[in-house]
């Protein structure tokens, strides 16, 4: 199966 | 004191109505350069970013930089009351509570204005790189939309692979499967009716439709969206609002475990 990954795994708090 | 005048009330209609049912609310932070927008949807898949940029407006003065929390439904329903071909102005006092919103009709003779009041909200910044993508597709964006409406009937998530046949758009589902592909297209002799493929490598991501579908609602922003792919990272869904800037919707890949 694919897990649905958050955007925030991708992208670093500014 | 920020106040920034748009010729054309539908712009600003069609953005919020692009972004009110993925982001319930957000901040719209003004600066002397523009306003700019990043907010997230309520799962946290997606993040929808706006920049209107201050050269864009017909009259823009931002003395002092400013956050200030909007909710989008409330904002959509002031919207309603502007005609489409009114002027628009916002305004705000520093460190204000309300956002004022003046229309004016064409010929001056009807001149309303509609105060909402603003929130604070706590809201995570992002850094989004810059980066060279794998694949970046331009479209037409009513075929966009027209994919990601046909596919939904079909499945709940799509594959998009971009390789030099074209840009590939699967899914599968208890009825069957669909496949739809788009090959590079010049002829057309409208720019806007053409499709660009510019692969540097081939690339495949399976993306929830859903949101993808939601995304389209910026369709009536402009006649062409730009699809950028790079394996394992989000895709970017950008519309560009003629000169005065863009609205890119990024989706988290789904990934296999």
């Amino acid at each position: 199966g694919s897990a649905q990954k958050s955007i925030s795994a991708f992208f670093k708090a500014a | 004191m920020f106040e920034a005048r748009l010729p054309q009330a539908a712009v600003l209609k069609k953005l919020v109505e692009a972004l009110k049912e993925l982001v319930t609310e957000g901040n719209f932070d003004v600066s002397p350069s523009g306003i700019s927008l990043q907010a997230m949807d309520s799962s946290h898949v997606c993040l929808v970013t706006l920049q209107l940029n201050d050269d864009g407006f017909e009259h823009f003065r931002c003395d002092r930089n400013m956050s200030m929390g909007i909710h989008f439904g409330n904002l959509s329903k002031i919207l309603k009351c502007a005609g489409n071909e009114d002027t628009i102005t916002l305004k705000a006092e520093d460190n204000a509570d309300q956002l004022t919103l003046m229309f004016e009709s064409a010929n001056q003779d009807r001149i309303s204005d509609f105060d909402l009041k603003l929130m604070s909200i706590e809201s995570e910044h992002l850094g989004i790189p810059d980066q060279d993508y794998s694949a970046e597709v331009k479209m037409p964006s009513a075929e966009y939309q027209r994919i990601v409406r046909d596919l939904t009937s079909m499945g709940d998530t799509v594959l998009v692979s971009a390789t030099k046949e074209g840009i590939k758009f699967s899914t599968s589902g208890d009825i069957g499967t669909a496949n739809i592909t788009l090959r590079h297209n010049t002829t057309p002799e409208k720019e806007d009716e053409q499709t660009h493929i510019d692969l540097k490598e081939p690339v495949a991501l399976t993306f929830a439709l859903r949101y993808l579908n939601n995304f389209a609602k910026a369709t009536p922003l402009t006649p062409q969206v730009k699809l950028s792919l790079t394996k394992d990272l989000p895709v970017v869904v950008e519309y560009k609002v003629g000169e005065l800037g863009q609205v890119r919707f990024f989706l988290a890949p789904k990934i296999d475990d």
